[in-house]
């Protein structure tokens, strides 16, 4: 009689439930009508079924985002557990599109999941990639942009997990600052 | 108290395992 190991059917448990949303951009419709909550999931085999089943960004039109939230934070700055913090922003070129754009958000939804930034983690909010025509953008939402060391260290922990060359700077910018810019450029609290 | 915490290493083989 064979029994089988429990690590061999049961789900490993993650430390928070995740919700991932797809943004659609259609202009005909308002803004959150085009916002769709794709799925939720709190184990790791239900993150990769969920992860192996949809498009990659890079085949996703230009204007759509993915954004992956702990469970009860909407993916907007109006969010109460968002309009406090901040996101650091990596914004790519055009032809990393091809070469770093998927491998990149599938490592940043792995820090995540994992919860790779030690007790920094706490502080984290969720992540969102934005397929846009003049550059791609990946960021790491985190909850309340004074807390200057998790900030930090989810900066730094991130920066060396994606291999970025030391030279390109990662900037943090606070939700306030983005959403009232006047020019084109938003000022960075913190860079790594 | 306790976090879960994955490895890529870990969560990559889960990935792939049946």
């Amino acid at each position: 009689q064979v029994v089988a190991s429990p690590d061999q059917y049961v789900k490993h448990p993650l430390q928070n439930r995740w919700a991932l949303w797809y943004f659609k951009n259609d202009k005909s419709k308002g803004w959150t009508e085009n916002l769709r909550l794709i799925s939720k999931f709190d184990t790791v085999e239900d993150f990769w079924a969920l992860y192996n089943h949809i498009q990659q960004p890079s085949k996703l039109g230009f204007g759509c985002d993915y954004c992956l939230f702990k469970d009860g934070i909407k993916p907007m700055w109006e969010d109460d557990r968002n309009k406090l913090g901040g996101r650091w922003l990596m914004t790519l070129n055009k032809q990393q599109r091809h070469n770093d754009l998927d491998r990149f958000w599938m490592e940043t939804l792995l820090c995540l999941v994992g919860e790779s930034f030690d007790e920094a983690s706490d502080d984290v909010c969720g992540a969102v990639v934005n397929v846009r025509p003049k550059g791609d953008k990946i960021s790491i939402w985190t909850s309340n942009c004074q807390n200057r060391d998790a900030i930090m260290t989810i900066g730094q922990l991130y920066k060396d997990r994606l291999n970025i060359p030391i030279k390109a700077m990662l900037g943090y910018q606070s939700h306030d600052d983005t959403s009232s810019k006047s020019g084109s450029t938003t000022k960075n609290m913190y860079s790594v | 108290g306790t976090r879960i915490i994955y490895d890529r290493k870990f969560l990559l083989e889960c990935r792939s395992s049946p």
